[in-house]
């Protein structure tokens, strides 16, 4: 009969305008949430430094950063299991020995998640020598090390690097294993030690201070590990 | 793919854009800057059921077949998504550590009669 504009199958009542948006507005937070595996939005507390931020995206390869510092993405076409990649900045605490410092990184995983990591690094910015005559080869240590010990104590060596320093530069360590054995542990607290010793000088910039556009962070590329599921077919 | 106007009848894609920073998500999404949300609405009246080219699925192949055939079918057709594009996105988690995910199939790009 009379076109109506309601669901008339539905018994519902036409829905004005805003009512509309609202709820359209709650659908689209609820699939984007449900999407990034998510259970509700993150609560931001604090702000990274931007130029950390900007720093970390450009070695995502995540796409371009506008002249505005806006970040336009490139569309990569997931492979049918999509990974993710993270970047996690580290809160940083000078050893008692002054040979380095110690940075700590925090993870949360969901219960029941189990994230397989794909490949990790950690990121340094290493300044030169301020000796122009100083051989350019710098040797770099990194620990990892348990979560409330004393710092440099107790820690195991997880990769040594002799770095070629000719100016000040970003270095990457692969820390793969190490992530992956960290989070198979079902710790919170990755804590890794970084010494960069020269005469006594410690030349990575562990700098965490606010602004600070060389703090060290830590990037992954992880995935969900599905397996989890095939083993619950398997109880079945 | 038809594109909904104000009135809805024919099968269409509604386009739906939330821009972030509208609903205060701009604090921990970093990019994009919002989302198309579209979606598949409208009628799929028997003659435009299964019609090449307005719905790619297996299932429009299988449905042609038995319309050309003059089989009954007695099924109703759906309107539907037909093609659909990822969506990367860049946020911070609760640990503030920042996540990049492609999120596949986030975006209808047109919609069909099934």
């Amino acid at each position: 009969g009379s076109p109506s504009p309601s669901c008339v199958s539905c018994g519902l009542q036409a829905m004005d305008r805003d009512a509309e948006e609202r709820l359209m507005t709650e659908i689209a937070k609820q699939q984007i949430l449900e999407k990034l595996h998510l259970k509700e939005r993150p609560n931001i507390t604090h702000t990274v430094p931007r130029a950390a931020l900007l720093t970390a995206l450009r070695k995502l390869h995540s796409g371009r950063v506008r002249q505005d510092g806006t970040l336009e993405l490139e569309n990569n076409i997931p492979t049918k299991d999509p990974g993710y990649e993270i970047v996690s900045f580290a809160d940083i605490s000078e050893m008692e020995s002054g040979e380095g410092a110690s940075l700590t990184f925090q993870f949360l995983q969901e219960r029941g998640q189990s994230i397989q990591v794909l490949e990790s690094s950690l990121w340094i910015y290493v300044r030169s020598s301020e000796d122009p005559h100083r051989d350019s080869r710098l040797p770099a240590r990194v620990f990892l090390s348990a979560v409330g010990e004393v710092s440099g104590s107790n820690r195991t060596l997880v990769i040594e690097k002799m770095l070629e320093v000719q100016d000040s530069n970003w270095h990457t360590f692969p820390i793969t294993r190490t992530l992956q054995s960290f989070l198979d542990s079902g710790q919170r607290r990755l804590r890794l030690e970084v010494s960069c010793d020269e005469d006594g000088k410690n030349l990575c910039s562990l700098d965490g201070t606010a602004n600070s556009a060389y703090q060290p962070f830590l990037v992954a590329k992880v995935r969900l590990r599905d397996d989890h599921s095939k083993h619950v077919l398997r109880k079945r | 793919s038809l594109r909904c106007g104000n009135v809805v009848s024919v099968c269409c894609k509604r386009e739906f854009y939330i821009k972030f920073k509208d609903i205060q998500w701009d604090e921990w999404i970093i990019a994009p800057e919002g989302y198309h949300m579209n979606y598949c609405i409208g009628q799929c009246p028997q003659h435009l059921a299964g019609s090449p080219g307005i719905a790619s699925s297996f299932h429009a192949t299988v449905f042609s077949q038995l319309k050309i055939n003059g089989i009954n079918t007695a099924t109703t057709s759906c309107c539907v998504p037909t093609e659909r594009r990822p969506l990367s996105m860049v946020f911070f988690d609760s640990q503030h550590s920042i996540v990049k995910m492609d999120v596949p199939d986030m975006i209808v790009e047109s919609c069909g009669c099934t």
